[in-house]
């Protein structure tokens, strides 16, 4: 056997992007050359480099002697969907920064490219803000479970250096419980026929300090996650206590609203939208909000992530002539006896009714672990190998669909996780190669 | 290979890496060079993956990456 001594890396255009940040538009194209004496790993920009890295990474392996070897190989490699996320759900369960950092590295070995950061929610606000302190101080579970300025830096760098983008969601109007703490009359005060009942509902969107608070925090988010996009989220919005409240009632009669609860969630999310364009920042958005009509910008994106009729979804959005993400078929949280990660890699994404400019708005897909029954303790082993089903099905051709083919490598990728400090569950039977008796 | 490339053709053709050898640079004619700390802490993160799990030379002095 002859000798590979080096593997050089070429970036080829002009512009490496080396200092910036990766985004929806950034090139992940890159061709690898291995061959005596040296592999040569070509791309147009960074970002290619770092996904050429990790395939070469894949391809050495290492004997019964302890010998290194890699086959000559020649590969040519870009993603098929351009959005490839995972969500993970730090309010419902604080995540340590450490898991978090766990995960990135789990995202880049899968060639994952956006942490979906679901940084806060009804249980806790754990989002340090500089503008508003005390929606943390207040809102998150204690004074221990807050990622500060630093925290979130750190996690935006670490991404950017595995070529992954930070996408926040700060859901509104519903699932802010939370947010109530730290800001006084934020929230609108449920009612019990003519008295208040001390409970409190969805953001109050008849306060013009509601939107005075908001655009503060949106011009906020905007300096601090260098992404061009904000996840407004959108979901799940309770009518109740809005239909309780006398003061929203009256100013529904004033607006021309009826009876229509949608029409009022519209009208507070289309100013959301238009802060969000204000601060120079494109939107996306859960399902609901173009469900319930609310008038979007053309670049705002829906993530689709109702799981009965997701492909009928899928049509209505793309028609309307709007980019959607695509999740319902990969909430991981639930799980099920056995080898589900098939189902997951079973899902053909543009498989819906559309014309061929239809499926090219679909940007991508997430895989969604949300935090109910998951902290730092399953979150990794529950996540993956599952994820990498999702991460093969949006890199991957539309024709790599073989599941025993697919077993097989995953099994071994698996074990490479395993290798690289990632808890990774096991797929069914078997071992890894490089385990001992003493490894736990 | 996970998640398996576009394009791919693997010879049965086998090649050795020594990994007190083995670099990671950048090629003549990149735009990247050693100034890039993205690339530079990719080199560095990769040869750990590449060779830092070794059962049998774990233990064994990392060579510098150059």
């Amino acid at each position: 056997e002859t000798e590979l001594f080096s593997l050089q890396v070429i970036i080829t255009s002009e512009d490496s992007e080396c200092d910036k940040y990766p985004g929806v538009e950034s090139d992940e194209s890159y061709q690898l050359q291995v061959s005596e004496p040296t592999a040569v790993l070509k791309a147009s920009k960074v970002w290619g480099a770092l996904r050429g890295l990790e395939t070469f990474s894949q391809l050495v392996n290492e004997d019964d002697y302890g010998s290194f070897f890699i086959n000559e190989s020649d590969i040519s490699d870009s993603p098929r969907f351009a959005h490839r996320g995972i969500l993970l759900d730090t309010s419902r369960h604080f995540l340590p920064l450490k898991s978090i950092l766990i995960n990135l590295d789990a995202m880049a070995f899968n060639k994952f490219n956006v942490f979906h950061w679901h940084i806060v929610d009804d249980q806790s606000f754990p989002y340090q803000s500089i503008t508003f302190p005390e929606l943390s101080a207040q809102g998150a579970y204690s004074y221990n479970h807050v990622y500060t300025p630093t925290d979130v830096r750190l996690v935006i760098d670490y991404a950017r250096l595995r070529g992954i983008r930070v996408i926040p969601e700060f859901d509104t109007p519903g699932h802010t419980e939370s947010w109530g703490k730290g800001q006084k009359d934020f929230l609108t005060p449920c009612y019990n026929g003519e008295h208040p009942s001390g409970s409190y509902g969805p953001v109050n969107p008849i306060l013009n300090t509601t939107y005075d608070f908001m655009l503060q925090l949106l011009k906020e988010i905007r300096t601090v996650f260098p992404d061009e996009y904000i996840h407004l989220g959108g979901d799940e919005v309770d009518f109740t206590c809005w239909r309780s409240n006398p003061d929203v009632s009256e100013f529904m009669k004033e607006r021309g609203f009826s009876h229509s609860y949608t029409k009022l969630e519209s009208y507070y999310i289309e100013k959301i939208l238009d802060m969000v364009s204000s601060v120079n920042k494109k939107s996306i958005v859960w399902q609901e909000v173009f469900d319930n009509g609310v008038q979007l910008q053309p670049d705002t994106i829906v993530e689709v992530w109702m799981g009965t009729l997701y492909k009928e979804e899928l049509r209505r959005v793309t028609k309307e002539g709007h980019p959607a993400i695509l999740a319902a078929p990969w909430y991981l949280d639930y799980i099920s006896y056995g080898q589900d990660w098939k189902k997951y890699y079973s899902v053909e994404p543009l498989d819906f009714l559309g014309c061929r400019a239809q499926k090219e708005l679909v940007v991508g897909g997430e895989a969604c672990l949300w935090g109910e029954y998951v902290d730092a303790t399953n979150l990794t082993p529950r996540l993956w190998p599952r994820a990498s089903a999702v991460g093969e099905r949006l890199w991957s051709s539309k024709n790599v669909t073989d599941i025993a083919d697919a077993y097989n490598r995953l099994t071994e990728h698996r074990c490479r996780m395993l290798r690289r400090g990632v808890a990774a569950e096991p797929l069914f039977v078997g071992y890894c190669s490089n385990e001992t008796g003493d490894r736990t | 290979l996970w998640p398996l490339p576009r394009s791919l053709h693997i010879s049965p053709a086998r090649l050795q890496l020594a990994p007190k050898r083995f670099q990671i640079l950048h090629g003549s004619g990149s735009s990247a060079g050693p100034r890039c700390s993205l690339l530079q802490d990719a080199f560095r993160r990769y040869y750990g993956y590449i060779f830092g799990y070794s059962k049998w030379q774990n233990h064994d002095e990392k060579k510098p990456l150059s």
